[in-house]
């Protein structure tokens, strides 16, 4: 799963 | 959310309050890169211009908010009101020779051609080397004090943490990005010289001082 859309991180 | 993100996280924050609290309490920026703050700040805005757009949590867009202020309010102190204590002689690094490569990259290597996507892409590029002007800067002096290096120590620890939260979110979870995890990397391997410095003297009470 490559997460681009959702970033979460800071 | 883990512990090694949230300790990161918290730990990227201290870095700020501390360079911050160092400026206001000896009103003065001496030995500071007034480049790395800026390159900072660029990180920041281009980075979190999905405040607007995207919203993941309350805390997410807390910290997005008091990073860019205060990493703002850095480049403030030390270009406006402390103007007169920068040390700029010692602060010469062409940071051009970072954001172009940087930009010219971030349209090359992304996740997505959209504008947002490709701002991110740049964000993350740029700060794995933003701290350069910074360790040039001490490299041309030969030292810095010690409030600087616990600055840098946290300033960098907090991305050697977030490759730990890489690797516990792709057990965990499956998720990993690479753009981030490969920038992340290089971001961390640039502090290792200054780790072992730290480690080696500041931590044993001595200044950091290089070899002559």
């Amino acid at each position: 799963k490559l997460a681009t859309a959702k970033k979460d991180e800071l | 959310m883990n512990v090694f993100r949230l300790v990161g996280d918290l730990s990227h924050l201290l870095a700020i309050i501390i360079l911050l609290l160092k400026i206001w309490k000896t009103r003065s920026c001496a030995g500071v890169s007034g480049k790395s703050q800026i390159l900072f700040s660029l990180v920041f805005i281009t980075r979190y211009l999905d405040l607007f757009t995207n919203f993941i949590s309350v805390y997410n867009s807390v910290m997005k908010i008091i990073y860019l202020v205060t990493s703002l309010g850095t480049v403030y102190l030390m270009y406006f009101k402390f103007k007169a204590t920068y040390d700029s002689n010692h602060d010469t690094f062409r940071i051009e020779f970072l954001v172009v490569p940087v930009g010219g990259l971030s349209f090359l290597v992304n996740h997505d051609f959209t504008p947002l996507e490709i701002l991110w892409t740049f964000s993350i590029y740029l700060e794995s080397v933003a701290i350069l002007p910074q360790l040039f800067m001490i490299s041309k002096t030969g030292e810095a004090e010690t409030i600087t290096s616990h600055y840098l120590f946290a300033l960098g620890s907090y991305r050697a943490l977030y490759i730990v939260n890489w690797v516990y979110r792709y057990y965990t979870e499956g998720f990993f990005d690479l753009i981030a995890i490969v920038a992340g990397c290089v971001q961390t391997i640039l502090y290792c010289d200054f780790f072992y410095l730290y480690i080696t003297k500041v931590l044993k009470g001595k200044q950091l001082k290089l070899p002559a």
